[in-house]
């Protein structure tokens, strides 16, 4: 068992 | 991209991607994900960005397992943004892409990849985790500070050295030049100061 971690996306 | 978001908040609010027209499709752990399971926040350098903040245990690994997002990167608004030359590069067509520690601001540039369009992307990652004891064997603080983004947004951040670092980086700027940064975080107590 893993914590998700956060995913941060930003346009270009 | 950061001079228009210093000199003209309102401007790169207008220039930020919707979810809508930006994230197509979205995918966690097999089902369907919407707009409310991310965070927008602006960004100094990019002019918006969406943290998927899910606080998920999971268990089984590969793709179809993690989080799983189709973006629409064709420009829709007509505006040429370089009227100076090539000084503004923001014409470039991708996504920049961070993966951090929930709840903790990302580092945009020194701890993110791009991404470009029309291919298929995986990222694999596996996490080492080192944790320190806290008071009194230590000097650890878990505590959580509240900072504001570019649009005005408070949000709880926790805190790390990263963080700390760039708020007092902050409020050295402001100290010295009597004005902030729009690459750094803003502490509450600088929330009336305004940006150079």
């Amino acid at each position: 068992y893993v914590d998700f971690p956060a995913v941060t996306v930003c346009r270009t | 991209a950061q001079a228009i978001s210093q000199h003209s908040p309102k401007m790169a609010q207008y220039l930020a991607p919707k979810y809508e027209t930006f994230i197509v499709s979205c995918r966690f752990k097999g089902k369907k994900c919407n707009k409310t399971n991310f965070i927008k926040r602006m960004n100094g350098e990019y002019f918006k960005c969406f943290t998927f903040n899910n606080s998920a245990t999971i268990k089984n690994v590969g793709p179809r397992w993690g989080l799983s997002l189709t973006f629409y990167l064709d420009r829709i608004y007509g505006i040429d943004l370089n009227y100076d030359m090539d000084a503004m590069d923001i014409t470039e067509y991708g996504v920049k892409v961070s993966i951090h520690e929930p709840n903790t601001i990302p580092d945009m540039v020194n701890n993110a990849i791009t991404i470009s369009p029309g291919y298929n992307t995986k990222m694999a990652l596996r996490q080492t985790v080192f944790g320190k004891m806290e008071h009194p064997w230590g000097q650890c603080d878990k505590f959580r500070v509240k900072l504001v983004d570019i649009a005005y947004e408070a949000t709880n951040i926790a805190y790390n050295q990263d963080t700390c670092l760039k708020i007092c980086q902050q409020r050295y700027i402001q100290g010295k030049c009597g004005c902030l940064n729009i690459m750094r975080p803003v502490p509450n107590d600088l929330l009336n100061e305004t940006y150079c």
